[in-house]
């Protein structure tokens, strides 16, 4: 049934950054991104998903942990400029990623990955998929053992 | 520069559902995604990035336009069930996504695929990347001139 799975891999040396309530209009992500990218801070797992608020967005994505305090400041500016409301950082993450080429199409990988973690009482912090990759955000201290779980829950080896 | 960049795809049969301010529990994504599988609906670009109140969080993802009103359906029950605020659905919406083997560390990908879109005036509704796809969420009328802007601006071939 998995077979088109090939792996659980953890990430924990990365952090967390948003800077929230961003004008939702052309131009901003540019701005923001670029921003970093000329203090060639490699920003990773870039997620814009939704906002209640017409006309506002948020922007999310990690970066390395010893990138945390330049990106933090680089925020800080961006927003003064563009009128954010705040810049939000979360250090206590690490990503736990199923791979694998053929996961498009199979809804129940989601779900037991998912689930995996759900019955482990894992909490589930932030979320990132494509057909190629299911990323779990989770406390740092919990990754090892979801990977674990993971591994098991699929019969899968590490990558 | 962008040697390790292969292409840019679209899709347009997609629509985006949000579920509203759901309790930030284990188990909640698994019982969302697994509500979903069990009516064979395939949950593609799953995103749970950021909300400002603590113990709450948003679950986004897109499913195939034909699947929305199932999908909508599925999410008000479970919305009943746990106590979530909202569901919220976007019609009006495409992928265009530029994919390469090796944009991990190259941060002014990114930012030259934002500030194209930006340049033209063009709005990113959502964004989600990994190392191996940067994807950016648009209107639907705007996908085809997004895709033109981008093949031109990293001078590829369309997948
Ligand atoms: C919101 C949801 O992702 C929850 N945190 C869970 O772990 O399932
Ligand atoms: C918020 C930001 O993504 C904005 N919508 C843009 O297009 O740049």
């Amino acid at each position: 049934i998995y077979r088109s799975i090939s792996g659980v891999a953890t990430d924990k040396d990365q952090a967390c950054v948003t800077i929230m309530d961003v004008p939702d209009q052309p131009g901003i992500a540019a701005r923001i991104v670029g921003g970093l990218a000329k203090k060639a801070i490699v920003v990773d797992m870039i997620m814009q998903a939704f906002h209640p608020t017409a006309g506002l967005n948020n922007i999310t994505f990690t970066v390395a942990s010893t990138d945390l305090p330049q990106t933090i400041k680089t925020l800080e500016e961006l927003k003064t400029e563009m009128g954010a409301k705040a810049v939000h950082a979360d250090e206590d993450i690490a990503k736990v990623s199923l791979v694998g080429a053929g996961m498009a199409g199979q809804p129940d990988v989601a779900a037991r990955l998912f689930e995996t973690l759900g019955a482990a009482k894992i909490n589930i912090k932030m979320i990132s998929s494509s057909e190629m990759k299911i990323t779990c955000v989770v406390s740092r201290g919990q990754a090892d053992k979801a990977a674990k779980l993971i591994h098991d829950a699929f019969e899968l080896e590490k990558v």
